[in-house]
């Protein structure tokens, strides 16, 4: 019977892209915003 | 008609070398930047705390209902993530401002004693992230160049 | 070979001097720090020539292997990072700035040279160390060195096509089939959210969709022979399961991409991957609507869109070989004769360079793609639509009906199921092989024929979701249209449960 698509992880309902937050092909759930590389500011890299 | 078929011998490698990997997958985090404070770590928590995501926790909207101190958190641990941007994001919109040279987050505390084009002087609130709390900073001047 | 002498020791001492800059805050002024790192690797021979060059980042990829075999990666992988991630930026800043920055073929020349090295490494690695081979530092170069490379910048955006050529042909000669201990963080590099946005949705679409289809055809070549068998074992499950979550995105977010590759990877899905290719022919142009296949009444060939040419990036006609094959086909589809052409198509279509199968799939994919496209450009040429009476009794139709007769279970199996990869959502393709696939039902001269052409729809139909249009408007029309008479044939009542299927089937058609 195949698998239950809706399932995976995905919200396939989204309007939003799913590739930008995809969290990859064996990961249950999407990349949290702390997962995501973002191209913020320089100086906000204060490390 | 299509049946199972005997793999072939280089399937059969094919499949040994795939067993083999699949004992050491990569995870989420080996495609992630290193991150200087809260490094990816899949922890089992108790199956009655949320194992999701809370729906919409990747919107500005979400983020402007944090309390400040842990929009500061996400600012000052996930830097370089798109968390840190929306936490300023959200800091912004609770009229904080981001000096880019003091590299801090001030806040009008009261009307400026002194505004002029280059800065305006007042009482402002800072957050202290070493101290983790907010507090006054009598006289200071707030240069409009370095506002972000 | 002749190495000059102390070259590796230098090697190492750069390397580790680099981490060292990496990791202190001279990096606060990156271009500095490289640029006086520059000059070390010059007073040290390093860029004197390109043999010097390849040879220290061949010392310089094998010790970053090193250090993974020497750390237990499950325990220590920030360490690893702490090492490959500075090396990573050291190529991506050498890449940047070698040449003038409007000069990329230097650059892609010395990306192109570095991939090629890790590659060769890594091919060698996984030959000595066979299962014990670790995925981990590689994975992490090539993430890195793509992140790297694709970080908003001017020069690098410049050549960003190029850069992605080169990872795709890094990731194509890495296909899981050549580097199956690698496969896991293969699907997860060309499925990452930055590659997935930088080749199908900045590139120059041509380029970057044809280059992405190639690296999913890798994919569904190295999984078909695992997935011949219902019970899938873990590794296989796990990896299939990841292909349907990337397959989910790309029908989401690039539905187009699918629609116009669909054939290339029907080509290399086994055919009893039902649910993972309907999940490839459901996909549909975002800004259509497709009508509800359950409407009672539905005039399909009423709809706008039923008659548009579908885009088919594959060429399937090129495949039809031998040249005189495609010669003599050419030649009965102009003038429908001579007759005895006909009894000569089986005999072309069992010459299988596939083992394990007796068909040319392929073959029989565009063979039957290709009758119906000069079928419909014939109708067309009339300035007709395809309906139930234009696509009978003319050459065309006598291959089809030819193939659905001359052919033994296993051979009408693969053209039925050709056909079927046609219904869609609604273009002229989906419209044609909806028509011709209910026409040799109600022309079979065996029930055999009909019980095939059953089994094939009904198998796509009772996997789970998604189920392409075209596959529901064809199956609802063939039990509802009384003058196929379905209801009457025995294989119908074959079971109580197959009978219960239909009508349930039924009842949610009516």
């Amino acid at each position: 019977m195949g698998q239950d698509l809706t399932a995976l992880g995905l919200n396939l309902n989204s309007m939003e892209n799913l590739y930008q937050s995809f969290g990859g092909p064996f990961s249950d759930g999407p990349a949290r915003p702390q997962d995501i590389d973002y191209p913020v500011p320089s100086e906000y890299l204060i490390n | 008609p299509l049946g199972p078929t005997p793999l072939q011998k280089d399937h059969q490698v094919q499949f040994q070398m795939m067993e083999a990997a699949y004992y050491h997958l990569p995870s989420p985090s080996d495609s992630e930047r290193l991150r200087p404070y809260l490094q990816r770590q899949a922890i089992a928590t108790p199956p009655h705390f949320p194992q999701t995501q809370l729906p919409h926790s990747d919107t500005i909207d979400f983020f402007q209902r944090l309390a400040t101190e842990t929009l500061f958190f996400v600012f000052y641990y996930m830097e370089g993530t798109k968390a840190q941007y929306l936490a300023a994001k959200a800091l912004k919109k609770q009229s904080w401002r981001f000096h880019t040279k003091y590299m801090m987050w001030f806040q009008r505390h009261e009307e400026p004693k002194i505004i002029n084009e280059e800065f305006e002087q007042g009482t402002y609130i800072y957050f202290d992230y070493e101290k983790w709390g907010q507090r006054k900073k009598e006289g200071f001047t707030f240069e409009y160049k370095y506002l972000e | 070979i002749d190495e000059p002498p102390g070259f590796l020791e230098r090697s190492e001492y750069l390397l580790k001097d680099w981490i060292t800059i990496f990791h202190t805050h001279a990096t606060r002024d990156p271009i500095k720090s490289f640029s006086n790192f520059v000059n070390k690797m010059n007073i040290y021979g390093i860029l004197k020539g390109d043999e010097a060059l390849t040879r220290f980042f061949r010392h310089a990829t094998q010790m970053c292997i090193d250090v993974t075999y020497r750390n237990d990666p499950t325990i220590n992988n920030t360490k690893i990072f702490k090492y490959i991630d500075p090396y990573v930026r050291l190529i991506a800043l050498l890449v940047k700035h070698s040449g003038e920055t409007s000069n990329s073929t230097t650059k892609l020349n010395l990306l192109n040279k570095i991939l090629g090295i890790v590659i060769g490494i890594l091919l060698k690695d996984q030959e000595v160390h066979k299962q014990n081979f670790q995925q981990l530092a590689y994975h992490r170069i090539f993430i890195m060195l793509f992140l790297e490379l694709s970080s908003s910048d001017p020069v690098l955006e410049n050549i960003m096509t190029n850069v992605l050529t080169a990872f795709c042909h890094a990731y194509h000669i890495l296909r899981p089939s050549i580097a199956p201990g690698f496969c896991y963080s293969w699907l997860e590099l060309i499925s990452h959210r930055v590659f997935l946005q930088r080749i199908l949705a900045t590139a120059p679409q041509a380029k970057g969709w044809s280059m992405y289809s190639q690296l999913l055809v890798d994919l569904f070549k190295y999984l078909a022979p695992f997935l011949r068998n219902a019970e899938l074992a873990k590794s296989v499950t796990l990896l299939y399961k990841g292909t349907l979550r990337v397959l989910l995105v790309l029908l989401h977010d690039f539905p187009e991409f699918l629609c116009d590759y669909h054939f290339g990877f029907c080509d290399v899905i086994p055919p009893n991957c039902i649910q993972m290719r309907n999940l490839i022919l459901s996909a549909y142009p975002r800004n259509m609507r497709l009508p509800d296949p359950f409407t009672p009444n539905l005039k399909v060939d009423m709809l706008s869109d039923i008659n548009t040419q579908p885009r088919i990036h594959s060429n399937y006609a090129a495949a039809i070989q031998p040249p005189n094959f495609k010669k003599d086909l050419d030649l009965y589809l102009k003038q429908r004769s001579p007759v005895t052409f006909l009894s000569e198509i089986r005999g072309h279509l069992q010459i299988s360079n596939e083992p394990g199968s007796r068909y040319n799939v392929p073959l029989m994919n565009a063979l039957v793609l290709y009758v119906g496209t000069q079928a419909i450009n014939q109708i067309r040429a009339k300035n007709q639509n395809p309906t139930m009476t234009n696509i009978i009794h003319n050459a065309h139709m006598d291959i089809l009906q030819n193939l659905a007769v001359d052919l033994d279970n296993e051979g009408r199996y693969l053209f039925l199921n050709a056909i079927a990869n046609q219904l869609r959502y609604p273009n002229i393709h989906t419209h044609y092989f909806s028509c011709a696939l209910l026409y040799l039902f109600d022309e079979a001269n065996t029930e055999a024929i009909q019980e095939q052409i059953t089994r094939v729809l009904l198998e796509r139909l009772i996997v789970n979701r998604p189920h392409p249009w075209g596959l529901l408007i064809t199956f609802i029309e063939l039990i509802k249209n009384p003058s196929y008479k379905f209801w009457d044939h025995d294989f119908v009542h074959c079971a109580p449960e197959i009978e219960k299927l239909f009508e349930s089937v039924a009842r949610s058609c009516m």
